[in-house]
């Protein structure tokens, strides 16, 4: 298992390498990664090494082998099953966001506890009552969840998804949500963005 | 000028330290905090040292003192004053998120080119339609502006922010914007955070 930095560094680097390919740039240097994610060069070598040999000449790597080389030790290709808690704004943003299909994220099912709002939606996905949560999630494989309700109901919503067997969830409530350790659960927070904006800005 | 990375991870510690603060818990290691943000204690230490002298315990250090020593420095406690442009589901959700009040950003005046949302919003904060833009950026000192508009409209948001004297932007649309140096761009994207789930997941 990978010191989690170095996951971090090499997804962010995959994500760096997916806009270079797009822009049909073919080589990038340790010290272009340098500048695009914040790390020295000699940390972005050791953890590029860290998960297997790859070749480096003196333009730098093979943007394409670069990208399957991480992309295939982190199973960054694996399509993953989500389902989405909370159809509100957040929710919805989420629900017409292209990108995410296009990256691997397909969302599978979404989930309200508004009765209204699941049976008034247009959604090209399938929206159900939160009780039937249970039930979808098992039946679909559904192995990643999204937290996008509101802070007084993450917990709960969380507790349901962990007795689903969900794998992993991505939390969007301003509060933090307790799940055994196997559970892992990323938060995200908009504040941290803009204290770091501020940071920068001085 | 402080190095990006560790601007970046102070930032982390700070929100660390907020959190401390309000479960009362008063002394904090550099190994507790190792855990949290993702980088060796030792790094962490460095990071601290390099805004100067802040008193270390064996327990630690305080973590009232090292959240202050921190947000002085880098300024954390200014109120920052902010704009908002794009009031669709991402710009409303973060017009509602209290948090960002409390962590010292006020958003100053929200904009959209839709005139109907202009007139039917229900919110505390001033709207207007974004060809008030400059003119309302300019005469509130607004510093920062959130560009939460779709990918097609992001850049010509930017280049108006830009010609307002904004000095950072924080950028949710899935849009490279392109400014001069000068300008500070956060760009946030969900996809990142959840390719680190998933390669967490295995
Ligand atoms: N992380 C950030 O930086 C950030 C920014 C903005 C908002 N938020 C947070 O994201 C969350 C969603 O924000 P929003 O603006 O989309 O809110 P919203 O009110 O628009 O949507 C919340 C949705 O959750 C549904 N819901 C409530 N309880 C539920 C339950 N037990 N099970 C299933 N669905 C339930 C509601 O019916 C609603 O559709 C909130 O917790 C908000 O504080 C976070
Ligand atoms: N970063 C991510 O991970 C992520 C996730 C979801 C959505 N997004 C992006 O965030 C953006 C907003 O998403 P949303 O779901 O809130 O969209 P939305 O359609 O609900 O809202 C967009 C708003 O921008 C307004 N607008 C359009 N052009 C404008 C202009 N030139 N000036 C001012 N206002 C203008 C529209 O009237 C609308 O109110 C989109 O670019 C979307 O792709 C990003």
């Amino acid at each position: 298992m990978l010191p989690i930095c170095t996951l971090e560094r090499l997804c962010k680097i995959f994500q760096v390498l997916e806009r270079y390919e797009l822009d049909h740039i073919q080589a990038v240097s340790s010290r272009d990664l340098e500048k695009c994610i914040h790390a020295t060069s000699v940390t972005i070598r050791k953890d590029i090494s860290a998960i297997g040999r790859v070749g480096v000449t003196k333009r730098g790597y093979d943007v394409i082998e670069l990208k399957k080389h991480i992309g295939e030790h982190l199973k960054l290709f694996r399509k993953r099953r989500a389902c989405l808690v909370g159809l509100g704004r957040i929710g919805g943003a989420l629900l017409e966001y292209q990108t995410l299909q296009d990256d691997g994220f397909e969302i599978i099912a979404g989930f309200d506890n508004n009765v209204n709002k699941v049976e008034r939606m247009r959604t090209d996905i399938r929206v159900y009552p939160v009780h039937e949560l249970l039930d979808i999630v098992k039946s679909h494989r559904i192995e990643l969840g999204i937290i996008a309700v509101p802070g007084e109901a993450a917990q709960k919503v969380a507790d349901q998804l962990n007795k689903a067997g969900i794998k992993g969830i991505l939390n969007f409530s301003p509060v933090g949500i307790a799940l055994p350790d196997r559970v892992i659960v990323e938060n995200i927070d908009f504040t941290t963005a803009l204290r770091i904006l501020a940071a920068k800005m001085g």
